[in-house]
């Protein structure tokens, strides 16, 4: 099963235009390999991107470079994967017994 | 009674057995039907709710999907419940009742097998479906830009590799033509109600174009009654309007296909999110999640039972 280790997924919240555009023009960037959770609509919905952990530098380094403000959402993907894995096999237990 | 917990996540093993286990609990509303198959050859099930037996022609009915979209855990386990409410609450629920008794609701839980499986076995982050795309080494088309409505816009991806990829043509999706087709052979589908998640929204046609649907101001209407009866319940809060409006120029749209189509009472949400989880919605959100939409639900279901078209 595919890990997600150190992915993070970014929410951005901006009032402007501009970084709407600016967020298309990443989400372009195949090589990132950014998945848009919540795409760029439209300023003051939230944007979320999953980005995988070799990506993190250059986003973040993006993203601030162009004044787009951000929030880490979560912090690490694959944590919250494993909880939920957990707690699907605790249910189950109980279910059998 | 068979044990089942509705507020943990499931795999499709265990929502499919859960299926036949319902039915058979409940043998005098819901059955099982198969609409299809998907791609990698999973059946399409379809529950249907009914009180109707003797009908020479299709009742008029109520049609919800959830799960189109595989990574949004939280849309098939809203579905799983909502059956289960649907089946417990006939006879108990005057409303629900009054539905059933003169019309049908037809839900598909798992509406994307393959890509609801592979999110399970390969990668939770999955969201399309498992075809192959000629030509490209990614997979997959989204479900919810393959339909024969504005397809192929600017509100929609021709890269295979996207992940609001449209597909080659529309419907080459069994997935979606099985319910295109299912939907125009029945006749008589009063509304369509598409489940996703997440960003807690109410929207109605249209997505691919910019001007208001000959319907708007009453799904507009309806649908501040169903975020407002939503939030009474937890106080989640819900945008809602047109999807062009709401959220962005969404191209190929199932509720744009059906409104097109002659089903007036066109939805779809999006459930929940508090803004930390996206598609890792916790499981202990699962029941009131499930709870708050119920309501909005029958709002919605309600208002199509008492204005028939």
């Amino acid at each position: 099963q595919k890990r997600f280790v150190g992915d993070q997924v970014l929410r951005v919240l901006t009032d402007k235009e501009e970084h709407i555009v600016l967020l298309r023009e990443l989400e372009e960037s195949e090589d990132l390999q950014l998945d848009y959770w919540a795409a760029p609509a439209k300023p003051d919905l939230p944007v979320d991107i999953r980005v995988p952990f070799p990506s993190l530098q250059p986003v973040k380094i993006f993203l601030e470079s162009h004044g787009i403000p951000y929030t880490i959402m979560i912090e690490d993907v694959q944590t919250l994967l494993d909880e939920e894995k957990e707690a699907m096999e605790k249910a189950r237990k109980l279910e059998r017994s | 009674s068979s044990g089942f917990d509705f507020s943990t996540y499931h795999t499709i093993e265990e929502i499919y057995s859960w299926m036949d286990d319902l039915v058979a609990q409940h043998p005098n509303l819901v059955s099982k039907i198969q609409i299809g198959e998907s791609y990698e050859k999973r059946p399409l099930y379809v529950l249907k709710f009914s009180t109707g037996r003797t009908a020479k022609t299709h009742r008029p009915a109520i049609w919800i999907d959830t799960g189109i979209h595989s990574r949004e855990w939280i849309t098939q386990a809203t579905g799983v419940w909502t059956a289960n409410k649907i089946a417990t609450e006939y006879g108990k629920d005057a409303s629900l009742t009054a539905i059933l008794t003169s019309m049908d609701i037809f839900l598909e839980i798992v509406t994307n097998p393959d890509g609801f499986a592979y999110t399970h076995s390969q990668n939770r982050m999955w969201r399309k479906t498992r075809s192959i795309n000629a030509g490209s080494s990614c997979k997959g088309v989204d479900p919810n830009r393959n339909w024969d409505a504005g397809f192929g816009g600017p509100g929609a991806s021709n890269n295979p590799c996207s992940e609001t990829y449209h597909g080659p043509h529309p419907f080459s999706e069994s997935e979606t033509k099985s319910i295109a087709d299912f939907i125009l052979g029945h006749g008589n589908v009063m509304a369509a109600i598409s489940i996703h998640s997440y960003s807690q929204m109410l929207m109605f046609p249209y997505g691919y174009k910019d001007e208001p649907a000959p319907d708007h101001q009453e799904l507009d209407d309806l649908a501040k009654e169903a975020v407002d009866a939503l939030a009474a319940v937890h106080g989640t809060r819900y945008t809602y309007g047109s999807t062009m409006h709401t959220i962005y120029q969404a191209d190929g749209i199932t509720i744009d296909w059906t409104y097109d189509n002659g089903v007036k009472y066109s939805y779809t949400f999006e459930l929940r999110d508090t803004g930390r989880y996206g598609f890792l919605l916790p499981a202990s959100q699962i029941i009131p999640t499930a709870e708050e939409t119920w309501p909005a639900l029958t709002k919605i279901m309600d208002h199509v039972h008492k204005h028939p078209y």
